[in-house]
């Protein structure tokens, strides 16, 4: 799900850290 | 290795320059882009054509009614205590003089403040301030609410201090406000060391008369545009990602720098994606605002058409403070979208470009801050923005290819990263 609307995200930080640095 | 692809062929590759090649195409040949001017529509023409040519997609123009000044002929002359011919430039929305000006005595003020305390001298005069440079956001006021507080006081015109931080006798114009049930008064700018030599006269008790003919005249509004260019999210289309700078500038120089350059290195952020082949899964608009200079009047007009959707956008994004080399990134949303905005900005470490700091509103984009949409500000070297900032001086030669090809690689890299998470960015 992407929309986060409420600020409430499925996942955890370190999952879009590692998300974010696969871009690297 | 995305970021580093973009990084490569923004700052090393085939597109090295090539913002600055297209600015200076555009901004050489149709000059100043005044709102409401013929200019500024067909500058928002050929943009129309270019972002085609570019392969771009779902290009097309949003209606806006802007506002229509023009300057026309103006002259300053001192009198007394000698004559000297005073560089003005006339403030935008400003009204005229009589056709054979204004010619009064001289109040000097170094702020509001003086000038309550001289308010029964002011009656019938020209009020010049000559007010110190702070910074742009507080020594502006004197330029947006200096005839009116002048003509509170009975003050027939006034003449303000550019808001500059150097000068080279540059006067630096820029939008003012009437505000109602206050007379209207003609109002420019003079330079500093004009402001200055009179403020050091005043002080010796010399008498100054200046001579002020302004021939500026508001006509009603004109139909305008803002442009608009996409690169269609894969999974999320409805979805937005906004990268934006200003297409309309003043009527001096060629607003090469405020905002040619935000609004070229918003384009080359889609340019390069779109050249790398790459589609992020929700959508990167590009938006080139019409009629910022006179109070973001496009950007009001889009989020006015598009709040209906505030829901879908997870970044909003406005370059307009110069492309000089960007030192990072300015951010204003929830701690939890700043940290994911930090990790973001760990991609441009091969460009040294990593901080995120605070206050990421911009003009266009304040609308959507307020109502909770994260935004951000590209920050740059401002050392030099405000020697030329509204001036005849923002021209193509304050740019730097080089230095624009950084601010494009960071503007493509925080876009696309932002745009191809799975999530959009959290709000408080």
């Amino acid at each position: 799900k992407a929309i986060c609307k409420n600020g409430i995200s499925k996942r955890t930080f370190e999952e879009i850290k590692e998300e974010i640095a696969s871009c690297g | 290795d995305v970021a580093k692809a973009i990084i490569n062929l923004a700052v090393y590759g085939k597109a090295q320059n090539r913002s600055y090649e297209r600015l200076a195409l555009l901004v050489d040949t149709v000059g100043p882009r005044l709102s409401g001017s013929k200019n500024l529509e067909k500058a928002i023409q050929i943009m129309y054509q270019n972002l085609q040519q570019d392969g771009l997609e779902k290009v097309h123009l949003e209606p806006v009614r802007i506002p229509h000044w023009e300057r026309g002929e103006e002259s300053a002359v001192m009198l007394e205590p000698r004559i000297h011919k005073i560089a003005i430039l006339g403030l935008g929305s400003s009204i005229g003089t009589p056709p054979e000006g204004i010619t009064a005595e001289v109040l000097v003020v170094t702020s509001f403040d003086e000038l309550q305390r001289r308010a029964s001298e002011a009656r019938g005069k020209i009020v010049v301030y000559n007010q110190p440079y702070i910074n742009y956001s507080r020594t502006v006021q004197y330029r947006t609410q200096g005839a009116v507080e002048a003509a509170k006081v009975g003050a027939l015109a006034s003449l303000i201090r550019s808001v500059a931080s150097f000068s080279i006798y540059s006067p630096h114009t820029g939008i003012q406000e009437y505000q109602d049930g206050v007379p209207k008064i003609p109002t420019a700018c003079i330079t500093v060391e004009d402001a200055e030599m009179m403020s050091r006269m005043a002080s010796h008790g010399i008498k100054i008369v200046i001579q002020l003919k302004m021939g500026a005249k508001t006509y009603p509004d004109t139909d305008s545009f803002n442009t608009v260019a996409e690169i269609t999210g894969s999974k999320y289309p409805e979805q937005v990602v906004l990268v934006s700078g200003h297409l309309d500038s003043w009527d001096v120089g060629q607003g090469a720098m405020d905002d040619g350059g935000g609004a070229f290195i918003s384009w080359e952020a889609l340019s390069l994606i779109k050249d790398l082949g790459l589609r992020p899964k929700r959508t990167l608009r590009l938006v080139l605002w019409t009629a910022e200079e006179q109070g973001g009047v496009g950007a009001f007009q889009y989020y006015q058409l598009h709040k209906v959707n505030i829901s879908n956008y997870s970044l909003v994004m406005e370059s307009d403070a110069g492309t000089f080399l960007p030192t990072g990134l300015q951010f204003t949303g929830s701690e939890k979208a700043r940290a994911i905005m930090e990790e973001v900005m760990s991609l441009l470490q091969p460009l040294n470009i990593t901080q995120v700091l605070s206050h990421g509103e911009g003009t266009d984009i304040n609308f959507w801050i307020q109502a909770g949409v994260p935004g951000a500000s590209l920050l740059d070297d401002l050392y030099k923005y405000f020697f030329f900032h509204h001036s005849h001086g923002d021209t193509m030669t304050v740019m730097d290819p080089k230095q624009m090809n950084v601010a494009a690689a960071v503007w493509a890299v925080v876009s696309y990263v932002v745009a191809d998470m799975e999530e959009m960015l959290p709000r408080s």
